[in-house]
């Protein structure tokens, strides 16, 4: 043990080991968490060679096969518990993302939120033993976030009762999904519904891309990778164009929007129900910039107490470069910003169960509140990792730049949440259409509640002030 | 009636509602700001669009709020003294780095005077010598195991330099002692120069 990093331990005034129970959420969540890390980490099966040493396509066959044996060794040991398994996954794949990640992040919470009980019967299941290897194709080459503005088809033949989907445009080829290049065989595609001559807005539907059996791509099916990116070395991020696929009517996810067999359509009762999946992803992403920032800071100020570096006071040995003020400064914002964010996170993740579990009953009531601040929340916190990321690494001089350090893959693994699942500037402007019209609201002298409701107060109370 | 008193930037409750007002006060120019153009633009499309600037702000500003509330309420459940204290302390520190950051809104918004300001960097410089006994203690409280970071600088017990040295003589370029390289190009060129 280096003796500089054994002193600041012995300097602390209050028990790590405490601390972590409060971020875990309590001391048996921490034991139980370092026993799943252990499972892991002992296992010779996921044993492997250092990543930075491999090229782009070894990695992704060796995450494949990583993730093959995870589904595996889960059964195994009955881990079935949503918490439990993010646990399992972060450390067989140490934090980066994989190949099965759409499929289990997206693809089957998407199953569980928007599919009918007929559709679960018929996907969930061999979804869940992998027969079906999902992802969620919604970004298109030419628009991202705006979604009204997506140009793929999905137009209802009431003759077969089948829907035929196009991708109308090079534009509208899609582009991003993890997993669609290569792994997946099916995939949830939001198109445009257009029935009885009429277009209905961004509906999901579940597509086949490939055989079951040869896993080859199916007939109108053109599908792959879309080559290497900044980072996401393991994932087979794809394209999928679409010409004239037919899907049966029953692979709408009709939850709650529905096109019955003649061609009527029935709409939702609310319009941002399709989008649920992503306001999923959006909560949970706040918690993954506290995880983030958290490793950063860790190897940062770690290794600002073992680096020794030119002078304080003349003629004195050098100092850890922790004792520079500068470096203090740099830092010591952000281990607290990383605390705030745990804790933000923790939050969201709570709002997200509390109001998903209202939506089930019927109250939508609180859907506009979720969205707005997950869409903020998201924006923010990611920026701010983000950037804290790389403030990090500059910490750490010329070390800090080298793949040993981590810190460079922590930063390509986090920044592309900035513009996944919504780019942050046009989440930013959602928020502010709901705090616009909150404002007006309460201008017009309704209350309003939860967490706007201080733009009650502020009808009366904030007016500049000489100073 | 209820005039915004300037900000106690010793007392967490005070920043947060200083927080609050900046917010609220973000969002009233912001939705003032659009009112005005809806009265000039074209349509409320190009409305917004003029406006969106003062929109993000808005945003942002409440975002912060959120956050710096959120921190400040999960003091309360931490009943260890001695963690309450230090965590105290970083949500201080998160709080008033964020006024200093955007000292100009707190300013614009009364809710701060100037001799404020340095005092408020004062008192972060305080922060700062004040957390530097636990800094690496709050870092291993987030229990990241050396797999999971992977990374020679952020090692548990300290030995970077030689994990450094260990994991660089891993390269596959040290397979090798000569690079293959060497004998196709390097040594034909040096023979012809």
């Amino acid at each position: 043990m280096n003796p500089d990093i054994c002193r600041e331990r012995e300097n602390a005034t209050f028990n790590a080991e405490s601390l972590t129970y409060i971020l875990d959420g309590g001391p048996e969540k921490t034991r139980r968490r370092r026993e799943i890390e252990s499972l892991v980490v002992n296992d010779p099966d996921f044993q492997h060679e250092d990543l930075n040493f491999l090229s782009r396509s070894e990695r992704y066959e060796a995450a494949v096969k990583k993730s093959a044996q995870m589904i595996l060794k889960l059964r195994e040991y009955g881990i079935s518990d949503p918490e439990e398994i993010y646990f399992y996954k972060s450390v067989v794949h140490r934090g980066r993302s994989e190949p099965l990640d759409l499929h289990l992040g997206m693809f089957l919470p998407t199953l569980l939120n928007q599919a009918t009980s007929e559709q679960q019967d018929r996907f969930f299941m061999p979804a869940w033993n992998l027969e079906i290897i999902g992802t969620y194709a919604q970004t298109e080459m030419g628009h991202g976030t705006h979604i009204r503005a997506l140009e793929t088809t999905s137009t209802y033949d009431p003759s077969t009762q089948e829907f035929v989907l196009n991708s109308p445009t090079v534009t509208s080829i899609k582009w991003w999904p993890g997993g669609l290049g290569k792994t997946a065989n099916h995939a949830i595609v939001l198109a445009q519904l257009y029935t009885q001559g009429k277009c209905h807005g961004l509906h999901a539907f579940i597509v086949q891309t490939r055989c079951m059996k040869t896993h080859m791509p199916l007939p109108g099916v053109v599908v792959g990778d879309i080559g290497p990116k900044f980072g996401f070395d393991e994932v087979d991020n794809g394209f999928l164009k679409l010409e004239n696929v037919r899907i049966p009517r029953t692979n709408m996810l009709m939850k709650y929007a529905q096109v019955q067999p003649d061609g009527t359509y029935v709409k939702p009762p609310s319009d941002k129900l399709t989008y649920g999946t992503m306001v999923f992803i959006r909560s949970m992403i706040v918690g993954e910039s506290s995880r983030a920032l958290s490793k950063a800071c860790t190897i940062a100020i770690r290794y600002s107490a073992v680096r020794h570096q030119s002078e304080i006071r003349p003629g004195e040995p050098e100092p850890q470069i922790l004792d520079y003020q500068t470096q203090q400064y740099k830092l010591f914002p952000l281990l607290a910003t990383a605390y705030a964010f745990r804790f933000v996170g923790q939050y969201m993740s709570q709002t997200y169960h509390r109001i998903t579990g209202d939506i089930n009953q019927g109250d939508f009531s609180e859907l506009p509140e979720l969205h707005a601040l997950s869409a903020g929340l998201k924006a923010f916190t990611t920026w701010v990792a983000s950037a804290g990321i790389e403030v990090c690494r500059m910490a750490c001089g010329g070390h800090g730049y080298s793949r040993c350090s981590s810190l460079p893959d922590i930063y390509v693994t986090f920044t592309p949440t900035c513009t996944y699942e919504g780019e942050n500037t046009v989440m930013m402007l959602q928020t502010a259409r709901y705090l616009v019209k909150s404002y007006r609201q309460a201008s017009e002298g309704q209350r309003l509640s939860g967490i706007v409701s201080y733009l009650n107060e502020s009808q009366s109370r904030v007016q500049p002030q000489p100073v | 009636s209820a005039r915004p008193t300037v900000t106690n930037i010793n007392d967490l409750a005070s920043l947060v509602e200083a927080y609050k007002l900046r917010a609220a006060k973000l969002v009233e120019l912001a939705a003032k700001s659009l009112q005005g153009e809806m009265q000039r633009s074209k349509s409320p499309e190009d409305a917004w669009n003029n406006t969106s600037i003062d929109l993000v702000r808005a945003s942002d500003a409440h975002c912060h709020y959120v956050v710096v509330k959120l921190f400040t309420a999960k003091l309360s459940e931490v009943k260890d003294t001695a963690i309450h204290s230090v965590l105290s302390t970083l949500a201080l520190l998160y709080a008033l780095h964020g006024v200093s950051i955007h000292s100009g809104d707190f300013l614009q918004a009364g809710l701060l005077t100037v001799p404020q300001l340095s005092q408020i960097s004062q008192r972060l410089k305080g922060l700062l010598s004040e957390l530097r006994p636990n800094a690496v203690a709050l870092v291993d409280a987030f229990d990241y195991r050396d797999e999971m970071l992977n990374s020679s600088l952020g090692r548990y017990d300290g030995n970077v330099y030689e994990h450094m040295f260990e994991w660089a003589r891993k390269s596959p370029l040290n397979r090798t002692e000569v690079h293959e390289s060497y004998h196709k190009y390097l040594k034909p060129l040096q023979s012809k120069l």
